[in-house]
């Protein structure tokens, strides 16, 4: 299986909305 | 044209700095804007930044870290492998006699990222690895009847906690351990007991307690599920144990879902001296930059979160590879795991391409599980091309300039990808 892992997550707001079946990613937030 | 689709870096920003940069502003920003949800720092385990290195020793090398990066994946391969043949629990009581495969979990010892949160009454601050690749969030615990590793925070204990309850071997939450750790939960004096076990021989075992956690001084959860570790060994580097965040009904998300609507959020800092967050619940002001893609399941992993990749691009090359290599294999999301795996033929393509941008720098040795590193020691500023991973439902997401390269040191900085060994691993 593939694994998307932490480095390529770095500085990227990685939002987990479980409910709404969804995975969103936002460029700079920290 | 040649911006638009390449970084350009001076080579010392690539070394972390040897101090800690204290939240920076937009972490300060993003922290005000969720007033209404509970934001917890998040720092790198390994960095100037995290108490628990104060011991220089115990810092690992980067070849040990992308070696235990590689136990944790190999122990995620078999999780999701193993499930395909796992009996139900009920085949495994009947067949009394069978073994039951020690679930090999996930690695700890690579997770490098850690939150501080609040245990018991009165509250003790505790640094734990967030892992979203496991279920069960535990601590080690007085009196360490067996063995406890040495941590930095003095070790939790119960029995000066106002609010501490053991769970009884009867109720349904102790069965519930079974699909959280692969193992069927023990029992001693009518006390629930977990075993968890990780991939590099590490593991915890102790009583399964409630306890209130105290996210930040105003999110306070009695009741709370978790491990109160007796016997554990490994890979923690210094810190006191792991928060679970994974799908599991005991995971931390799950447990919280009332107050949180299992929605969280979190950003990795990009340098181990610099800080980032984990926050739980929507916020009002939550960024509406945000861009999503479909939240999938693993068939053979239901822990996991999976998401679908469907290319790749480096620079303004699309890379030219099938859509139905990714699909086939699958992908999950996994802040646990260091170095992204992708399967061997999308591994090489974008080896292939990287390679070809890059051909004017020289090529240096491997890394462990790194196999293509440059020497960038002669230069003051290097250029390398930028990649984006394409999601389905057309989401195309840059990766953040230090989410390409993993830095060694100046005369060793590699690209930060490997490939699994078979595309159908």
């Amino acid at each position: 299986i593939g694994i998307f892992g932490n480095v390529q997550q770095k500085r990227l707001q990685v939002v987990y909305d479980i409910a709404g079946g969804q995975i969103g990613f936002a460029p700079a937030a920290c | 044209e040649e911006r638009e689709h390449a970084h350009t870096v001076e080579v010392n920003s690539l070394l972390p700095a040897t101090t800690c940069s204290s939240s920076s502003s937009s972490t300060k920003g993003h922290m005000s804007e969720h007033a209404s949800s509970s934001v917890l720092k998040v720092i790198h385990k390994h960095g100037p930044c995290s108490r628990l290195n104060k011991h220089k020793s115990k810092t690992p090398t980067h070849a040990q870290i992308l070696q235990q990066d590689q136990t944790r994946v190999n122990s995620i391969h078999s999780r999701v492998n193993s499930k395909k043949q796992t009996k139900s629990v009920d085949d495994l009581r009947q067949s009394a006699a069978t073994t039951i495969p020690a679930q090999s979990g996930s690695v700890v010892g690579s997770g490098n990222y850690i939150v501080n949160v609040g245990l018991g009454s009165p509250k003790k601050q505790l640094s734990l690895i967030f892992d979203t690749g496991s279920d069960l969030t535990w601590t080690q615990c007085r009196p360490c009847i067996i063995s406890c590793y040495k941590q930095k925070e003095p070790i939790f204990d119960p029995s000066f906690s106002a609010s501490y309850t053991n769970v009884s071997c009867t109720s349904a939450t102790c069965s519930q351990l079974t699909s959280a750790t692969g193992n069927t939960p023990g029992c001693d004096t009518s006390t629930c007991i977990y075993d968890i076990q990780y991939g590099d021989q590490s593991f915890s075992i102790g009583y399964f307690g409630k306890e209130k956690l105290s996210l930040t001084n105003t999110d306070v959860f009695d009741g709370f599920l978790f491990g109160c570790g007796q016997n554990n060994q490994g890979l923690f580097g210094g810190s006191a144990g792991l928060l679970g965040l994974g799908r599991n009904p005991i995971s931390l998300v799950e447990q919280l879902a009332q107050k949180y609507n299992r929605f969280f959020s979190y950003c990795l800092p990009s340098t181990s001296s610099s800080i980032g967050y984990l926050s739980f619940g929507k916020s009002d002001g939550s960024s509406n930059a945000v861009k999503f893609t479909t939240l999938s399941t693993v068939s053979q992993g239901d822990s996991f979160y999976g998401i679908n990749v469907v290319g790749i691009n480096v620079g303004e090359t699309k890379l030219p590879i099938s859509a139905s290599v990714f699909s086939s294999s699958g992908t999950i999301i996994d802040s646990g795991t260091v170095i992204t795996r992708l399967p061997p033929t999308a591994y090489s393509a974008l080896k292939a391409a990287f390679r070809q941008a890059m051909k004017s720098y020289p090529l240096t040795e491997a890394v462990s599980i790194l196999d293509t590193c440059y020497d960038f020691s002669s230069f003051k500023t290097v250029s390398y091309p930028k990649i984006s991973f394409v999601f389905d439902n057309g989401l195309t997401q840059d990766l953040d300039a230090t989410g390409i390269l993993y830095v060694v040191s100046a005369d060793q900085v590699c690209l930060a990808f490997a490939g699994n060994e078979d595309d159908s691993y």
